[in-house]
């Protein structure tokens, strides 16, 4: 069994049987397509396995990687009104070399898009980090912007374009130095409603969830549909 | 002339079998999310001359056969998937990445001669 497992592996393009500590939450949009696909196969309707319509990509593997960076805590903030610091980084080394990048879709969860428990509008800010953090430098020096946009409470789920930048980092990996997110809390005078920024902030930090959702086209497996005799 | 052809019993020719892949029963439950298994099916059984000309076989399966038929030292030809389909995979790889991965012709829908 241990050799034809190994071939079975490598043909799921696999070099050994991962092993998990812990299973990570199933994104919903990957639980959706699982589900569209399932029932497609039951009800036996045709379906092009390269192209990912929910996405709108051409594509046959979808992956979810989620972020292994970490929060910083400069002594002297960036800025005065400075929330949150982190920076973001995404190991694209799961991705094969025959495989061509059609979307990189950076999400950044800010927590529950409630009305409930309000709290003050935000600016968000992202910069492609280009030089590798130094340990004790508490803010990686940032490079070029990337994103910057005020955020309105109730906040939920943002999303960004990251293909360029993917594509940059799966072809030249030691530039892959990941992002730097910073998010202001923005004085809102007009309100009237005097907010507690640290309370935001700290409930922030509790529910920040960052992850990089890439799709590929492996052409080895995507072959234009051949009819079938 | 027809060519007497051995009446092969139904339940030996060329037909698609039931076959459920249990992932758990692999130990590939630890690191596939969805499904838990599929049903693969398998083909088999003979394919005797008289079949080729029913099922969805291939023209030199028919050739095969009518040989076979004539000359018994000519193998018969055997009795392979005419139909696949795919499955998706979600699963989680050892950077804690979920993915989800459709592979093609995991699944044996029909069964002919070839």
């Amino acid at each position: 069994v241990q050799f034809q497992e190994y071939v079975f592996l490598q043909f799921l393009d696999l070099d050994k049987a991962p092993s998990p500590q812990k299973f990570q939450p199933v994104p919903y949009i990957l639980k959706k397509i699982f589900q569209d696909r399932e029932a497609a196969a039951t009800t036996g309707v045709s379906q092009d396995l390269c192209y990912v319509k929910e996405l709108g990509v051409r594509g046959n593997v979808l992956r979810f990687l989620p972020d292994q960076g970490f929060f910083l805590y400069p002594k002297k903030p960036f800025q005065a009104s400075s929330c949150l610091q982190k920076l973001l980084y995404f190991n694209l080394s799961a991705i094969k070399e025959r495989e061509q990048l059609t979307l990189a879709q950076l999400g950044l969860d800010l927590g529950p898009s409630s009305y409930y428990n309000l709290g003050p509008e935000l600016e968000l800010a992202l910069f492609l980090v280009q030089e590798p953090h130094v340990w004790g430098q508490f803010t990686p020096k940032p490079g070029k912007i990337f994103a910057l946009q005020s955020v309105p409470w109730p906040q939920g789920a943002l999303r960004f374009n990251l293909l360029d930048v993917a594509k940059d980092w799966n072809d030249n990996p030691q530039k892959n130095f990941g992002l730097f997110l910073e998010i202001l809390v923005k004085e809102d005078r007009d309100s009237g409603v005097n907010f507690q920024p640290e309370d935001a902030c700290t409930r922030l930090r509790r529910s920040l969830h960052a992850s990089l959702l890439v799709v590929t086209l492996n052409s080895d497996q995507c072959h234009p549909s051949r009819k079938r005799r | 002339a027809a060519i007497p052809v051995p009446k092969a019993s139904c339940k030996n020719l060329c037909h698609r079998h039931q076959l459920f892949i249990n992932f758990r029963d692999l130990g590939w439950h630890k690191w596939i999310i969805a499904p838990k298994g599929f049903m693969a099916n398998y083909c088999h059984g003979d394919c005797p001359f008289s079949l080729t000309v029913s099922l969805n076989s291939s023209n030199y399966a028919f050739m095969q056969a009518l040989m076979q038929a004539v000359d018994p030292e000519t193998p018969q030809a055997v009795c392979i998937p005419s139909k696949l389909s795919p499955i998706s995979m979600l699963y989680q790889d050892n950077n804690d990445n979920v993915i989800l991965r459709h592979y093609e012709d995991m699944v044996v829908d029909e069964c002919g001669c070839g």
